[in-house]
Formats: C-alpha cells, structure tokens, sequence
C-alpha cells in the first residue's frame, strides 16, 4: 500500500508545471524515503531529478517500493480539478496498475476521486557523480526567469561568465547582442533578494536558452535559484520544494564545433 | 557554432 498526503496540493501542481515542459512521461519512484524522479527530456539533451522527502509529506506510507509510470498530460488534467487549499492524497495499492488521487476541501465539504491508470515505461537510471563546482551562483529565481526570458529574444545559446564580482548572462543574435550584468549583493538583508557567489575559478559557459527557459517553469516552487558550474560538466539548476525536497535539471554545455 | 552534447554522454547508465 503507498498513501501520501500533502495539505497543499498546490505543491503537486506546481512539481508538474516545474517538469511538464520537459517530459511527456515519467516514472515516480516511491519508496519508505519518499518520492524519486529521474528522466531526461525526449532528445536526450537534459536531465530532471527531483526527490520529495517522506517526512516533508503530512501522511506517508510506502509498505513497498512502487515504481509509478505515469503520463504528465493526464495528471495535468486531474490535478486541475483540485482546488489550491485543496488537501491531496496519492494512494496505490502494491503493483497496481492505477493510482488514485483524492482531493478534499479544506472543511471536509467536498471529497473528489480521481483514479488514473499507470503506465510501464522504460526507465534508463543515470548515476550523477558528486562533482565539487567551480562556481555556486544563487540569485532570486524571478530574476533569473526574467533574465532566461530577456536574452532567448536575441539567440538560441546564453554564455554565463562567474567571477568574484558577480555573474554575466549574454547573448548575441541577428537583431543584437545582449548582456546583463549581477553583482553580487554586499549587504544581504533577505536571504531570498541576494546574489551570492561561491567561486574556486571563474567559469564561462554557453548553454541553450531554450532549456534554461523550461527549467524557470519551476520558478513557482523558490524564491531561489542556485546555479552550479564546472568547465565541461553539466550546469545545476536547483530549485527547492519548500521544505520538503528539491528539483535539479542537468544541462550539458555547448561545445565549439 | 556550437554544437548540444546529450547529458547521456556526462552520466552512464546505472
């Protein structure tokens, strides 16, 4: 038997806006420790993982490890029919071949079931090494959305440039070039406002902006984004899920030809 | 020019 209850389904929601982009399917992997999802987008290009804890949920039980296939159009249109004060309950039984999702209002007025069959899907698991980063920028994940949405106007790659002083986003195309500039912040008052850097070598990067724009669709889930970078190892985008887990996209830098 | 890597190529299969 797995039952997970989350008082605020908007979590859920947001989770699936965060990954919708990217996957059409995917597999959430439930076990004693909470929930797991790995997949990369359909070109191979990119990598989501995200890990909802069990003790961030309000009731967890996972008697066995349950691999769940599902498709992400279909939960879109369930969990559209849960309101946002809405409490939401996941539950399968052990290798069943639907799961249920159980939408109730905050006063116990209106319970909705949904039942939503499961899928079997391929799964390919990637071991991501622990990689020590160069450079750790975080900067509020609003601003980084702007900035993603801002510079995808004029190429299709976005070369991010780390020093001490702060973080460079530039990008050059037919109409122009464009570069926007963060320093780093000296006084953080709010930890949610800042731009810090953690830097052991400057780094320049180029990535493609149009997977940097569908990683900032997790831009409801934090206030912040953390950046981490190396020469020629994926860049991290994390973002975390309140206090429950966190969500990383993996993106390969460009290359020269 | 620039060309995409697939992020298959940084993490192997496990």
């Amino acid at each position: 038997m797995f039952e997970a209850r989350l008082v605020q389904s908007s979590i859920l929601k947001k989770v699936l806006e965060a990954i919708k982009d990217l996957l059409n399917e995917a597999t959430f992997d439930c076990s004693d420790s909470g929930i797991q999802l790995q997949a990369m987008d359909n070109s191979h290009v990119s990598l989501v993982s995200m890990n909802l804890r069990s003790d961030g949920f309000d009731k967890y039980r996972c008697d066995r490890n349950i691999s769940m296939g599902m498709n992400l159009g279909s939960m879109t249109k369930i969990l559209k029919c849960a309101a946002n004060e809405d409490v939401v309950t996941m539950k399968a039984q052990d290798n069943a071949d639907t799961v249920t999702f159980v939408f109730e209002s905050p006063n116990q007025e209106k319970v909705s079931d949904y039942e939503m069959k499961l899928m079997n899907l391929d799964q390919e698991h990637l071991g991501i090494p622990e990689t020590e980063y160069a450079c750790v920028v975080r900067l509020p994940a609003g601003e980084f959305a702007r900035i993603c949405r801002d510079l995808s106007q004029f190429g299709e790659s976005v070369v991010i440039s780390c020093t001490k002083e702060g973080v460079k986003f530039s990008s050059a195309g037919d109409i122009g070039s464009a570069n926007i500039k963060l320093a780093q912040t000296s006084n953080v008052d709010k930890e949610e406002l800042a731009v810090t850097v953690e830097m052991q070598e400057p780094v320049t990067l180029t990535f493609a902006s149009r997977y940097l724009n569908s990683f900032t669709k997790a831009t409801s889930l934090s206030n912040v984004v953390q950046l981490s970078m190396s020469p020629d190892v994926p860049l991290v985008v994390e973002y975390r899920i309140g206090e429950i887990g966190h969500i990383r996209y993996y993106l390969a830098p460009k290359i020269e030809d | 020019q620039n060309s995409q890597p697939q992020i298959i190529d940084f993490f192997q299969n496990i």
